[in-house]
């Protein structure tokens, strides 16, 4: 079956594009099918990729252009459906509807189901009816979290809002917590490690390092594994990729 | 007159919050009488002061309450609004008017004017109908940008959008761009300065370093100036204050 994984957490710039297109890239490489799905209005996945597919999530959506249309091969055995600017238009429409809203995303992907081993979701930063429709759709949630008390707080948020998805549908859960910007340099975030691992000892993966490269890579549209394939950042993403398939062998 | 600056850039992390509390903070502490409004779900400008209103910008917006009941007062001449998860119905309710939704904010804000100096508006991440609302209330947009290319991707795509507001609205303009997280370690974040002031020289503001005490205060309720009144964050907030009140001889 097609694990479904949400990459969320409402607070904004914490690392959520850069662990979808490089947790969806790294899979890619490793052998599985891919798709990733981009419902952020910013539409950064495709930036990070390098790529400007004409169509995607809207247009899937909206049922103005078949599936098949509406999906971009952007590397071998990594696909993607497309977000931007144009979702705001759907964020309007499941807001009008008078029920099921939130199952507007779920209805338009069952189509995507049964060709791909993941479907990783990047999700925009906030709470809306986008969010909501997302976490009606993927199975497992990964939070990447920096290691900051403004982010902490955000994470408390988000597990009440999590908390109020799963009293309606308990299939969603929070299955990794992914800490970024880890700086060996600053204390507070060894710190904030410390208290996350006593909270959240079983979703806890292996920290992200602060890693320039990964800042670097978007402007050449490149993947880290394609830009810096030697940097901490690879690596460290690489540990995740062995933790979400559960194959300590890879790479 | 009250001189309305929305802090806006819909890429998240890039230090909105940050900005919105220390600059209102800061004008209040140079004698300013301010309002800061929080018209973000995640209600973040209230846990940074170490506030908890029991009421805000919902019960202003719903007229559940009077004005005067909505408002709290933070510290000297520093008056909150405060946001939270409340504020996702205020978009559902934008969304489902037929017309005019994009006057929501300045129609329920309208009793605060002339009570100010400044009223400082902290935007959420992202693009929605609320984000619209705010752009056509507040008259001065100030941006702050993390030194890094998907920080400046987003900035592109916020110009164009913002473009299109000002189609409709010529009051509004964006007046200051803030660096955020200089830090004088990383190149690219220099290489990016260099191409900010080449294109954006007018707007340009003195950047706010990277500096771990800002990322500290909140956990403590405190602003910068409370927290760490003579670290490099508090020394560049007070620059921005000179800055926005055009007054050198403060502080
Ligand atoms: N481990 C890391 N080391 C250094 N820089 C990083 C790291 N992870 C992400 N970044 C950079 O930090 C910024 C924020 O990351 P990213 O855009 O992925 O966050 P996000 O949560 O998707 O943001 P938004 O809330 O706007 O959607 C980007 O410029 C990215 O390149
Ligand atoms: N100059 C700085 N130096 C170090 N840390 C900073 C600086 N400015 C902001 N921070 C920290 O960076 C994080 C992001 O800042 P902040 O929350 O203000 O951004 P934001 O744009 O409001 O985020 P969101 O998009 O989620 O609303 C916070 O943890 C904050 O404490
Ligand atoms: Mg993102
Ligand atoms: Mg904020």
């Amino acid at each position: 079956p097609t694990r479904i994984i949400g990459v969320a957490l409402s607070k904004g710039g914490v690392g959520k594009t850069t662990t979808a297109v490089n947790l969806s890239a790294g899979l890619a490489l490793g052998g599985y099918e891919v798709l990733l799905v981009d419902t952020d209005t910013q539409g950064q996945s495709s930036y990070s990729l390098g790529v400007k597919p004409k169509a995607g999530l809207v247009e899937l959506i909206t049922e103005e252009l078949s599936p098949e249309e509406c999906v971009f091969k952007a590397r071998d055995r990594l696909f993607l459906l497309a977000g931007g600017k144009s979702l705001a238009g759907v964020k309007r429409l499941i807001d009008r509807k008078d029920f099921g809203g939130e199952l507007t995303f779920r209805e338009s992907l069952a189509c995507m189901e049964g060709k791909y081993d993941f479907i990783i979701v990047d999700t925009s930063p906030g709470w809306d009816a986008l969010t909501v429709s997302v976490l009606f759709y993927a199975k497992e949630i990964l939070t990447p979290l920096s290691l900051e008390v403004m982010s902490l707080q955000g994470l408390t948020e988000f597990m009440k809002s999590l908390a109020g998805i799963r009293k309606y549908r308990e299939e969603v859960s929070l299955r990794y917590i992914l800490p970024t910007f880890l700086d060996g340099r600053v204390k507070q975030s060894q710190k904030i490690l410390v208290d996350l691992k006593k909270i959240y000892a079983e979703q806890l993966c292996t920290p992200i390092r602060n890693n320039v490269r990964i800042s670097e890579a978007p402007a050449y549209g490149k993947t880290i594994y394609e830009y810096a394939p030697g940097s901490p950042g690879a690596q460290d993403y690489r540990d995740l990729i062995r933790r979400v398939t559960n194959n300590t062998k890879l790479f």
